[in-house]
C-alpha cells in the first residue's frame, strides 16, 4: 500500500487502493479460469465518470495561471483515460470469450492505472495548493525585510497593518495544511515553527516600537536595533523553515508499480 | 471474483467522481 501524504488523498484513495490489492491476490489466486462476469455496465459507468473527470481537468487547466499545474496535470488526465480504455477494451473482450486471461490483465491493469492516474492527479492539485501557501509566505519574508528600515510611528503603524493580515493568513493556511498531513514529523515541525512566529510577531512590534521611540527621542538606539533585527532573523528562519517543510513529500509513485 | 470485480469498479466509479468533486471544490 502507497503512503497517501494528505488525509484528503488518502480519505479518497485508500478504500479503493484496499479494493484493488485484494482483488489482484484474489485474481492471482484464482487462475483455474473461471468465467468471468458480463462487466459492462460498471466498465461504462466507469468510462463516463472518467469523461466527467477529463472535462472538469482541463477546464481546471485552462483557467489556472499556476504554470507548474498546466504543465503537470495532463499527464495525469492522460493516465486516467488510458486506463479506462484498458476497462472498456477488457470488458469487450470478455464478452467474446469470458474465460480470456488477457482480457483479465487488461482489467488489473485499468484498475491500477486508475489509480495511478488519480493519484498523480490530486497530487498535482495539492502541489498547486501548496505553492499558494508558499506565495504568502513569501509576502510575510517581502515584509520582514523591510523592518530593519522602519524607523517613524506612523510607518510602523503602515507596517502593522500590511504584515498582520499576511501573517493571519499564513498561520490559518499552515494550521489546516498541518491537519490535513498523513506525516507525522512533518506536522510537527509546522506546528513547531507556526507557534514560534506566533510568539515572536507581537515581540517583533514592540521591539520595533522601542527602537521608533528612541530614535524619536534621539536616544542610543543600537541595542534595541539589534534585538529588532534579531527577531526580524528568527522569524525569516521559521517562515523559511515552513516553506521548506511544506515542500517535503512521503509520496513515491514506484509504489504503485 | 464476480461480485468483486462488479463491487470494485463501482467503487473505481465512485472515487472518480470524488476526485472530481475535490477538484471543483477547491478551485472555486
Amino acid at each position: 500500500m502507497p503512503t497517501f501524504h494528505t488525509k484528503t488523498i488518502a480519505g479518497i484513495l485508500e478504500p479503493v487502493a484496499q479494493q484493488v490489492s485484494r482483488l489482484v491476490i484474489l485474481h492471482e489466486e484464482a487462475e483455474d479460469g473461471n468465467a468471468m462476469p458480463d462487466l459492462e455496465r460498471p466498465v461504462q459507468g466507469v468510462s463516463k465518470a472518467v469523461a466527467n473527470l477529463v472535462k472538469v481537468g482541463r477546464d481546471t487547466i485552462n483557467s489556472s495561471n499556476d504554470q507548474i499545474l498546466r504543465q503537470d496535470m495532463p499527464a495525469s488526465l492522460q493516465r486516467v483515460e488510458r486506463a479506462s480504455h484498458l476497462l472498456e477494451e477488457a470488458s469487450a473482450m470478455l464478452k467474446i470469450d469470458p474465460y480470456s486471461q488477457p482480457a483479465r490483465k487488461k482489467l488489473i491493469e485499468g484498475s491500477r492505472g486508475i489509480l495511478q492516474g488519480t493519484s498523480l492527479l490530486l497530487t498535482c492539485f495539492d502541489e498547486s495548493e501548496v505553492r499558494k501557501i508558499i506565495r504568502e509566505c513569501k509576502k510575510v519574508l517581502d515584509y520582514l525585510a523591510v523592518a530593519e528600515v522602519i524607523d517613524s510611528m506612523e510607518d510602523l503603524v503602515q507596517f502593522v497593518k500590511d504584515l498582520s493580515p499576511c501573517l493571519t493568513k499564513v498561520s490559518r493556511d499552515v494550521d489546516y495544511r498541518e491537519k490535513e498531513l498523513t506525516h507525522q514529523v512533518h506536522r510537527e515541525m509546522l506546528s513547531r515553527s507556526l507557534e514560534s512566529i506566533k510568539t515572536l510577531a507581537p515581540v517583533l512590534i514592540c521591539a520595533m516600537k522601542i527602537y521608533v521611540q528612541l530614535v524619536a527621542q534621539g536616544k542610543t538606539e543600537h541595542e534595541a536595533a539589534e534585538n529588532r533585527n534579531y527577531l526580524v532573523h528568527r522569524m525569516t528562519d521559521e517562515i523559511n523553515e515552513i516553506i521548506r517543510v511544506l515542500q517535503l513529500t512521503t509520496y513515491d509513485e514506484d509504489e504503485w508499480e | 471474483l464476480r461480485v468483486g470485480w462488479e463491487q470494485l469498479l463501482t467503487s473505481i466509479q465512485r472515487n472518480i467522481n470524488e476526485v472530481e468533486n475535490q477538484i471543483l471544490t477547491r478551485d472555486s
